[in-house]
């Protein structure tokens, strides 16, 4: 899978 | 954006009213660790420096905004406010034993060695234990005001709905951020007892 930094979480 | 994240903001945005409010109308903070809050205005402070560096959506600016007025707010209200009704002899939890190892961790492990993205972590790993002084506070004086419990439960359902709101990413969008899944299952893990009360006990 893609790692992706989920920066639109809260 | 799914319903599951929708939900858990939401839920969470619940939480941090519903803890506010209680303190506000009541005019006193009895039962309250104010080191769990000083802890989620740490963690917000941390992770939204990205305020000041880039913009996701309205919605993301204005929940980023409200979550850190909110938690400077329930801070200032338990240590300033109503000082007098705060319980700090039963709130001994050693913040030490959280801030040591979690500044630590966030050094090691992390997605990349820069100062924003150390803060990051920090945050995410911080928050997933932030609420140990508080859960500590209530064990010790095994006593809660059922608006304590429903703040918790709020907080935790936050936290389940970001953990169904992960693996919803996972199938539709191949999105997968281990640091925030890993700290995000640990911190539901610390709410599953709590619940499990919330549950029966308060039925009764």
């Amino acid at each position: 899978a893609a790692v992706v930094v989920g920066k639109d979480e809260l | 954006m799914n319903i599951f994240r929708i939900l858990g903001d939401v839920s969470h945005l619940l939480a941090i009213i519903i803890l506010l409010l209680k303190i506000v109308k009541s005019k006193s903070c009895a039962g309250i660790s104010g080191k769990s809050q000083i802890l989620f205005a740490l963690v917000f402070t941390t992770r939204y420096l990205d305020l000041f560096t880039n913009f996701i959506s309205v919605y993301n600016t204005v929940m980023k905004v409200v979550f850190l007025v909110c938690a400077y707010i329930t801070v200032y209200m338990i240590y300033v406010k109503f000082r007098k009704t705060f319980d700090s002899e039963n709130d001994s939890f050693r913040l030490e034993f959280l801030l040591v190892p979690v500044t630590g961790l966030s050094f090691l492990e992390n997605h990349s060695f820069t100062p924003l993205e150390i803060l990051w972590t920090f945050s995410i790993y911080l928050e997933s234990v932030a609420i140990l002084p508080q859960l500590f506070m209530i064990s010790k004086t095994g006593e809660a005001e059922t608006i304590t419990t429903h703040y918790l439960f709020f907080l935790g359902l936050y936290r389940a709905l970001y953990i169904a709101n992960w693996v919803w990413r996972y199938h539709t969008e191949n999105f997968y951020d281990q640091i925030a899944v890993v700290s995000g299952v640990v911190q539901t893990i610390f709410y599953c007892d709590f619940f499990y009360l919330y549950v029966t006990k308060g039925r009764q």
